[in-house]
């Protein structure tokens, strides 16, 4: 069986936020390690790769292997009924059909449980070989999110270049053009605005918009972002969690 | 406008 508490609901629900627009329904696979889900969005651009390690609970228990196969949109909906500081517990007896999802508010005596049917899910995975990245930046998430949110007034697509005087991303519509670019800076006072960038060839790659602010949804877990890229391959962008990391795998577009 | 990629045509599906 599977039980997992968390001290504070928001937890979840920041994670469940940030994959919910690109996921329908998936399998989240529990062992004692912890939780893990990877899961392709229904166009095939962004791939979600999740995984929350036992120590990032504050109780957890998991005997043996369960797959809890849900609809994400369906999860999401249960957390709204949670409190951002309540305690949150996940429960599945083994080969249940249901999770059950308790919601404990110690201070007002309050405690709810809603149970939320499991599915079978018959899931495609991807095999994603380890890589060696050409290029790797570290940035703030927030400040990541905004530069694609003025950008997305221009164009649908973004540029992304990366080469050892910094990084820049730029756009192109109807309306004209639009770029913004960071050079390499540690920042003392607040690391997390700091940019580093590890290169070992500079870098060229184009992405949808629309995908990436869904992708960018993920900002309210991290302060900072991890981009790696490789030209003609697709980018892994990885927001840390205490114990984990939710990840993103996405498509370039096409050069010719 | 280039054509979009699909992680399918980069990675093995099992």
């Amino acid at each position: 069986m599977l039980e997992a508490k968390l001290d504070a609901a928001s937890q979840l629900k920041k994670i469940v936020e940030a994959i919910r627009d690109m996921l329908g329904e998936c399998n989240i696979e529990c062992n004692e390690t912890g939780l893990a889900l990877q899961s392709l969005d229904k166009s095939h651009i962004v791939l979600v790769s999740l995984l929350l390690g036992s120590d990032g609970f504050s109780e957890y228990r998991c005997d043996r292997g369960v797959t809890l196969g849900l609809n994400i949109n369906s999860l999401a909906t249960v957390l709204r009924c949670a409190n951002n500081d309540d305690i949150l517990t996940l429960r599945s007896e083994d080969r249940a059909n249901e999770l059950i999802l308790t919601f404990e508010d110690s201070k007002a005596d309050r405690i709810s449980e809603f149970n939320l049917r499991l599915m079978d899910i018959d899931q495609e995975y991807l095999a994603i070989p380890e890589t060696e990245y050409a290029a790797t930046v570290v940035m703030s998430a927030a400040v990541l999110q905004r530069t694609l949110r003025d950008l997305s007034a221009l164009s649908e697509a973004v540029t992304i270049e990366i080469d050892k005087e910094g990084i820049r991303f730029s756009a192109e519509g109807d309306l004209g053009k639009g770029s913004t670019h960071f050079k390499p800076c540690v920042d003392m006072e607040n690391a997390e605005n700091s940019i580093n960038i590890t290169l070992s060839e500079p870098v060229s790659l184009s992405f949808n918009l629309q995908y990436f602010s869904n992708i960018t949804k993920a900002s309210s877990l991290s302060s900072t972002v991890t981009l790696q890229m490789t030209a003609g391959m697709p980018a892994q962008i990885e927001y840390k969690l205490p114990s984990g990391h939710v990840r993103y795998y996405f498509a370039p577009k096409i050069e010719d | 406008v280039a054509p979009q990629g699909r992680l399918t045509d980069f990675f093995k599906v099992s």
